[in-house]
C-alpha cells in the first residue's frame, strides 16, 4: 500500500542521515506512482502533486516525527478538498415537471441509473417518475427500459420510430398530463468524438431545456476519462455527474480526474445491479478508496 | 569508440507520458523506459532519434502471438465462450461473431442466450441473431444459465453446427458466487461436447484503465480465458492496458471492436495498434 512504500521509504532515509526537500520530490514520485495504478489522471496528477509537494514543504514535514503518515495526511486531505462539498441536491422545476437527462458512452450504465434514480427520488422525496426511452438505436433497449419500469411500477413513455429528441420533447406533455412531476431522459450510449450523435444530445438540451443533465461514468475507466468527460462536458454543460459499478474493486482514480477537469459534482454513485443499488456521493469514502 | 553522451531524459519523460497516457500503467510504462535507457547504453540505440522506432518494436514484439486466430474445434461444433464485466461489449460482440462466421465463412451458427438475468438480454441477443441470419437457444428470463448451455450444446450437436457462441451475462470479478457460475457454465459446455471450449473470449472496454489487469487475472482464473477482445477501440482510448495483461499474463488480444455495426470487429495487428497507442 501507499502507507507501507512511503514509511519504507522514509526509513532508508532516516538512515541516511538528515531528510532534504530533495527527498520530499522523490516521495512524491512514490505517490505519483500509487495514484496513477489508480486510475488518477497523468494531466490532473501534475497540478495536483504540485500542490501537495507545496504544501508538505510549507508544513515542514521533513522535521515531522512521522513525515511518511503527515504526506498520507496531505495527500487525503487535498483529494478530500478537490473531490469537493457533497452536492447531492437535485434542481427542482417548479413550473413544468423536473426533467433530468442522462448521458455517457456506451455500457456506462444510463438506463439501469435511470431506474435507480427514479426509484430513488420516488422513495427519498415522493417524486412520481416518468421513464422516457429515448434510445432508438440499441437492440431492445426499449425493451430493457420498459422491463425496469414495471419492475419499479413506473411509466415509460415510448414511441414506435420517431427521433429521440421528438420523443424526449412529447414526453414532458405525457407527464404533465398525467401528474409525473420529474421526467427521466434515458438516451443511447455514444461516443464524444461522434458529432451528429453529439448533436442529437445538443438537440434534446435545446427543446427541453433540462434541470439536470448527468453524465453517467463507469468507475473503472482509465486515462481517457478526462478526455470524453470534458468534450461532454463543453458540448452539453452538464450538471452532474454518477460513477457506477463502485460495488467492483476499480480503485476509481477517474471520479478524481473527471471531479478535476469538469468542475461538477459527483451526485450519485450506482455500487451494484439492483435497482436499489444507488447512493449519495461521499467525496471523504472516495478519498480513501483511491489511495487504497 | 564514438562518444555519444547520455540518454535524453527529457526524451524518455515524453515517451513514459504517451505511455502512461495510453492507459499503460505507470510500472509496464517504468519498466519499458529503463530498457530503453538499458539499450542506449548498450548501443543497441544508437542515436536519439531512434529511441520511437526500438519502443514500437519492442512493444509490437511484446503482443504479437504466434496463435492470433481463433481456435477451432477438430470437428464441429466449434464453442466459444464470450465472458466480461457489466457492458463491456460482450453481446454485441458476439452478434459481429456471428455475423462474421455467417456471412463472411458460410458457417452454421448457434448463439445460447446464458444471460437469463439483465433486463431484455435474451430479447437484445434475439433481435442480432434474427437481423444477422443466425438460430438462437434461450430460455425463461430467469432461468438457470447452466441449463440454457447445455441444451444450446445438444442442439448445436444435433443440428450440425459449425459454431455455437455462449453469451454470458455481465459480472464483476469480485462477485465470488458468479465467478462461480462462470465456471459452472465453461464445466456443463466441457462435459457435454469434447474439447470445449475451443476459445474462452474476455470482453474488455478500450477505456478501462488499471482494473482491465485484475479483470484479466481473475476471469482467467475462473475460465481459462484464451483471448481477448478490446472493444469500443473506436473511441478514443487505447487499451495500452493489454500490453500489461499480455506481459505478465501472456493473454493475447485476438480481436478488436471498432463499432456498433455486426461488421465492426477485426482482427488484432499489433502494428496498427501500437501506431494508434504512440501518436
Ligand atoms: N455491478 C454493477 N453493474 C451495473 C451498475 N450499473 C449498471 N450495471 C450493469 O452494467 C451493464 C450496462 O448497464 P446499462 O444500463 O445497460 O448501460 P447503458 O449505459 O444504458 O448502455 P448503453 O445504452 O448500451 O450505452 C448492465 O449489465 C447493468 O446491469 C452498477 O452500479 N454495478
Ligand atoms: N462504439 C462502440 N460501441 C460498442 C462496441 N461494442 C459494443 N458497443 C456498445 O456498447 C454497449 C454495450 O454493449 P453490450 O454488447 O450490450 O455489452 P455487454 O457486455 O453484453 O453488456 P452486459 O450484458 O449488460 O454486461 C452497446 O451500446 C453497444 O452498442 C464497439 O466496438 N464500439
Ligand atoms: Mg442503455
Ligand atoms: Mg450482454
Amino acid at each position: 500500500t501507499l502507507t507501507e512504500s512511503l514509511s519504507n521509504i522514509f526509513r532508508n532515509l532516516r538512515g541516511k542521515g538528515t531528510i532534504s526537500e530533495k527527498n520530499i520530490h522523490e516521495v512524491m514520485r512514490e505517490v505519483r506512482t500509487a495514484l496513477l495504478e489508480a486510475d488518477v489522471s497523468h494531466k490532473v496528477l501534475k497540478t495536483f502533486l504540485k500542490d501537495v509537494t507545496e504544501k508538505a514543504i510549507g508544513q515542514e514535514v521533513i522535521k515531522s516525527i512521522r513525515p511518511d503518515q503527515q504526506i498520507i495526511q496531505i495527500v487525503h486531505e487535498e483529494l478530500v478538498h478537490l473531490m469537493g462539498e457533497t452536492d447531492t441536491k437535485i434542481n427542482l422545476n417548479q413550473k413544468r415537471p423536473t426533467v433530468i437527462m442522462m448521458a455517457g458512452l456506451q455500457g456506462s450504465g444510463k438506463t439501469t441509473t435511470c431506474g435507480k434514480l427514479a426509484r430513488f427520488l420516488n422513495k427519498r422525496q415522493g417524486m412520481s417518475p416518468l421513464l422516457v426511452a429515448a434510445d432508438v438505436q440499441r437492440p431492445a433497449a426499449i425493451d430493457q427500459l420498459q422491463i425496469i419500469g414495471k419492475e419499479l411500477g413506473y411509466p415509460v413513455y415510448s414511441e414506435d420510430g420517431g427521433r429521440p429528441q421528438k420523443i424526449c420533447r412529447r414526453s414532458i406533455a405525457y407527464a404533465e398530463e398525467h401528474g409525473n412531476n420529474v421526467i427521466i431522459f434515458d438516451t443511447a450510449g455514444r461516443l464524444h468524438i461522434d458529432e451528429p450523435l453529439m448533436q442529437e444530445l445538443r438537440d434534446i438540451v435545446r427543446l427541453t431545456a433540462p434541470d439536470e443533465i448527468f453524465l453517467v461514468c463507469d468507475a473503472m475507466l482509465g486515462q481517457d476519462a478526462v478526455n470524453s468527460a470534458s468534450e461532454f462536458n463543453k458540448q452539453l454543460e452538464i450538471s452532474g455527474i454518477v460513477f457506477t459499478k463502485l460495488d467492483g474493486d476499480a480503485r476509481g482514480g477517474a471520479v478524481m480526474s473527471i471531479r478535476a477537469i469538469t468542475g461538477k459534482p459527483v451526485k450519485f454513485v450506482g455500487v451494484g445491479e439492483k435497482l436499489d443499488k444507488i447512493e449519495e456521493f461521499r467525496p471523504a469514502g472516495m478519498a480513501d478508496r483511491i489511495l487504497g | 569508440r564514438i562518444f555519444k553522451g547520455s540518454i535524453s531524459e527529457e526524451r524518455l519523460d515524453e515517451l513514459e507520458e504517451i505511455m502512461l497516457k495510453a492507459d499503460m500503467g505507470p510500472r509496464t510504462a517504468v519498466s519499458i523506459v529503463d530498457e530503453l535507457r538499458e539499450a542506449y547504453a548498450d548501443g543497441e540505440i544508437k542515436e536519439m532519434s531512434e529511441v520511437r522506432d526500438f519502443l514500437g518494436n519492442r512493444l509490437v514484439d511484446l503482443l504479437a502471438q504466434e496463435e492470433n486466430e481463433l481456435n477451432e474445434a477438430e470437428k464441429p461444433p466449434t464453442v466459444i465462450m464470450v465472458a466480461g464485466v457489466n457492458g463491456s461489449g460482450k453481446t454485441t460482440t458476439i452478434a459481429k461473431l456471428a455475423h462474421h462466421f455467417k456471412n463472411n465463412l458460410g458457417k452454421k451458427v448457434l448463439l445460447a442466450a446464458s444471460d437469463t438475468f439483465r433486463a431484455a438480454a435474451c430479447e437484445q441477443l434475439e433481435l442480432w441473431a434474427n437481423r444477422v441470419g443466425v438460430e438462437i437457444v434461450k430460455h425463461q428470463s430467469g432461468a438457470d444459465p447452466a441449463a440454457v448451455c447445455f441444451d444450446a450444446a445438444d442442439a448445436a450437436v444435433a443440428r450440425g453446427m459449425d459454431v455455437l457462441i455462449v453469451d454470458t451475462a455481465g459480472r464483476l470479478h469480485t462477485q465470488t458466487n458468479l465467478m462461480k457460475e462462470l465456471n459452472k457454465i465453461r464445466r456443463v459446455v466441457e462435459k457435454k461436447i469434447p474439447g470445449a471450449p475451443h476459445e474462452v473470449l474476455l470482453v474488455l472496454d478500450a477505456t478501462v484503465g488499471q482494473n482491465g489487469l485484475v479483470q484479466s487475472k481473475e476471469f482467467s482464473d475462473a475460465i481459462q480465458v484464451t483471448g481477448l477482445v478490446l472493444a469500443k477501440l473506436d473511441g478514443t482510448a487505447k487499451g495500452g492496458v493489454v500490453v500489461s495483461i499480455k506481459k505478465e499474463l501472456d493473454i493475447p488480444v485476438k480481436l478488436i471492436g471498432v463499432g456498433e455495426k455486426a461488421e465492426d470487429l477485426q482482427p488484432f495487428d499489433p502494428a496498427d495498434f501500437v501506431e494508434a497507442l504512440l501518436e
